[in-house]
């Protein structure tokens, strides 16, 4: 039973989170592997690192706000890094 | 704010623009005044001053494109990347690229070029993404009515004076 403000983490959640950190926060993709579980912390560390910098509360899962975020229209360019 | 990785910028005060092609979704001359208006949103707080050329490579290429358009970014259709721009530097850097699956528009509804434009030309300019949600850089696309005219935050301006310093006047 999903927590409160928790999003059902379908397969799609996930597909868009890993795809933003990707093009916005460096999360490079031979972290794939990590990403199948949410909880690992190199992946809990680069929500918070993308909550922190949008000004999202710091919870470190895909919580209902986080998710609204992620579908924003936005510009391309990153957030960190190169 | 913050800058791109070296802080790169342009090393002369007079830049040069151009508009390579146009979106179909508004008139050639709204474009023209909505790129010009943007510029002059950075030209107000540094000494920068930018010229239009219709032909020949400018510091800043203007372009509207969609999916795969040249560089390694494509496009992504209607929604979440709506632009990007290259911070200064020759060739394809300072260039600002629009994704021509939005809806451009100059009022709230569709996606408002005077607004994306203004954030694409700091980039051009040299500047990132800022998590001030107030900034003009802060990357997550927002259009009130409000901001029929932008005005700069605070943390813009120290931003791009960090690059440019004050205008001259």
């Amino acid at each position: 039973y999903p927590l409160h403000g928790a999003v059902r983490q379908d397969h799609s959640t996930m597909d868009l989170a890993q795809q933003y950190l990707e093009k916005y926060y460096n999360f490079r993709k031979n972290e794939k592997q990590f990403f199948k579980r949410k909880d690992s912390s190199p992946v809990v560390k680069k929500i918070e690192e993308m909550q922190k910098f949008l000004g999202l509360e710091m919870t470190g899962k895909l919580d209902s706000n986080t998710v609204e975020m992620m579908h924003k229209p936005r510009c391309g360019v990153p957030d960190v890094g190169g | 704010f913050s800058t791109f990785p070296g802080s790169p910028k342009w090393r002369k005060n007079h830049i040069s623009y151009r508009i390579v092609n146009y979106t179909l979704d508004l008139p050639r001359e709204s474009v023209d005044s909505a790129i010009e208006r943007a510029l002059k949103v950075w030209e107000e707080v540094t000494p920068l001053t930018f010229s239009r050329i219709s032909e020949g490579e400018a510091d800043i290429m203007i372009s509207f494109a969609v999916g795969e358009h040249g560089d390694f970014y494509p496009f992504d259709g209607v929604g979440q990347s709506l632009a990007h721009a290259y911070p200064p530097g020759p060739g394809f850097y300072g260039d600002a690229h629009f994704d021509d699956d939005e809806k451009w528009s100059l009022g709230p509804s569709g996606t408002n070029l005077f607004l994306v434009a203004a954030h694409e030309l700091g980039h051009s300019l040299g500047l990132f993404h800022s998590n001030n949600k107030e900034s003009l850089m802060y990357p997550v696309y927002r259009f009130s009515t409000s901001q029929a005219n932008i005005r700069l935050s605070q943390d813009d301006i120290e931003g791009i004076q960090s690059l440019y310093a004050r205008p001259s006047s």
